[in-house]
């Protein structure tokens, strides 16, 4: 499914939705290195269907429409998930 | 809901507003801003303090465009609107928000972002919040219109601050009194300290009393009580807002009918129907919908015996039947049907231990018990806090 969803796309789309996934918190950052990558399909459609629960979106795993869609909403910069605080890291102003 | 591990040790907090965003001008910015504090003050016992920035507040806010001396930089009109650093010292708390966006306030629905709302959201993040998967709740990550003339803090958000700083209260403080307030550094809009939530067995009245899903409740100005089934003593005080954020003023009277699966609340002339805690569409309403002309319910009790609701008004001595929908016609009549019932009755409750055999009308801190089958009342006058507060 995650192959045939991102064929469909054009690079730039599954582009900007995948640095989603890394900006609030649904992949390591580190998944990004292209070798990696498909060794981590599996993650990216888990991650995926994780962005679509936590947002009430049908679970595809896929980047359909809709999902995109609400990639695409104005929204807060804070991470979506515990466990990437990515603006955590600093402590001073 | 989502909390850090780590709230705000304190109750006092103070926050600057370092600049403004042009689209909306000082003021208005400052109205945003700390109208948004307030939503969150009003849910929990935190005082927040506006200083001026050089005085090193907990809470820095400011707006900034691209890089802005963090790690996140904001990214030009849509994308990032806003970010905020969880509690904690430095940069904790601090809540930055991009300049370039389109900020309004009170301008409804696709008319920009509303700076209150997105303020509201990142506040709830500099007091502990993450970001909620209940897309009503403000905590929802993505931005969301909601009414700000009268705004109603969705119940997630209330259940997720108050598991911060309820506990927070009376963990940290004797929760028989409230937190002694600091010295203000400057007047506070209100100095008059939060009055220390009641003792249940110190009470001399009550407001409201009723069987809800089984458990008992009691309420009492903005506080409630509850018996869950099974037990012999109540738990609470709780906010009644924790779980009807609509109630947050206290309530008069309230009575649960099972077969339509519905929770009514009277307060003045308004009442509220819930499912649970869910609000029922077209509520609040006003209490002439359903053939009452003046309002204040003083109490309330369905009857498992026909189906119907009574209506009490203390004061004048007067009872309604409330059928489906309105009042019956040749209503009201004097309470004195209700022979040996006290006239002005506070609260009226039936289904102890899920039986519906007498009504219990509750006067001051007294009671009367009424038997539904034989029309009369059996018992007058009984201690209230010795048989069911066991205090």
């Amino acid at each position: 499914n995650h192959v045939k969803s991102r064929t469909k796309r054009d690079s730039a789309e599954i582009g900007f939705a995948e640095s989603y996934l890394v900006n609030y918190g649904y992949v390591p950052p580190d998944s990004l290195q292209s070798g990696r990558a498909n060794a981590e399909l599996h993650s990216w459609s888990k991650a995926l269907a994780e962005m679509q629960k936590f947002h009430g979106l049908p679970q595809t795993g896929e980047f359909d429409d809709a999902t995109i869609e609400i990639m695409k909403k104005p929204r807060c910069a804070n991470p979506d998930k515990v466990s990437v605080k990515t603006n955590l890291k600093r402590k001073k102003r | 809901y989502v909390t850090v591990g780590s709230p705000w040790q304190k109750q006092l907090i103070t926050y600057s507003i370092n600049n403004f965003t042009p689209k909306l001008g000082k003021k208005l910015t400052h109205e945003a801003i700390d109208n948004a504090f307030k939503v969150w003050s009003s849910f929990v016992p935190l005082q927040f303090d506006k200083v001026d920035a050089s005085q090193n507040p907990d809470i820095v806010t400011f707006f900034a465009e691209g890089f802005h001396n963090d790690n996140t930089n904001f990214d030009g009109v849509g994308g990032y609107l806003a970010h905020a650093f969880y509690p904690g010292s430095g940069i904790g708390g601090d809540t930055h928000f991009d300049g370039a966006e389109p900020w309004t306030l009170h301008q409804g629905p696709n008319k920009g972002n509303d700076l209150f709302l997105v303020a509201v959201h990142e506040l709830g993040h500099a007091l502990g919040l993450q970001h909620s998967p209940d897309v009503k709740a403000i905590m929802a990550p993505v931005y969301k219109y909601h009414d700000t003339k009268n705004f109603v803090l969705p119940q997630d958000d209330i259940l997720g601050i108050q598991s911060l700083y309820g506990n927070f209260w009376f963990k940290l403080f004797d929760s028989t009194k409230p937190p002694r307030r600091p010295a203000a550094t400057q007047p506070t809009i209100s100095s008059i300290p939060e009055p220390s939530p009641p003792k249940l067995c110190e009470l001399s009245n009550y407001d409201a009393i009723s069987f809800l899903r089984k458990e008992l409740y009691i309420f009492k100005g903005k506080y409630m009580w509850r018996r869950k089934r099974g037990k012999t003593s109540f738990s609470g005080p709780l906010m009644i807002s924790s779980f009807w954020p609509q109630l947050k003023n206290g309530v008069d009277a309230v009575y649960e009918n099972p077969t339509s699966n519905k929770i009514v609340f009277f307060k003045d002339h308004l009442f509220w129907e819930f499912r649970g805690t869910e609000l029922l569409p077209q509520s609040p309403r006003h209490v002439r919908h359903i053939g009452m002309q003046n309002g204040k319910v003083d109490a309330a009790v369905w009857w498992q015996r026909n189906g119907k609701t009574y209506f009490f008004k203390g004061n004048c001595g007067y009872y309604w039947r409330y059928g489906v929908g309105r009042v019956e016609e040749d209503y009201p009549r004097s309470i004195s049907v209700w022979n040996g019932a006290p006239a002005n009755v506070d609260a009226a409750f039936s289904g102890v231990d899920g039986s519906h055999n007498f009504t219990y009308f509750v006067k001051g801190n007294k009671y009367w018990v009424f038997n539904n089958w034989e029309i009369k009342t059996v018992k007058t006058s009984l201690s209230f806090v010795d048989d069911w507060l066991k205090c």
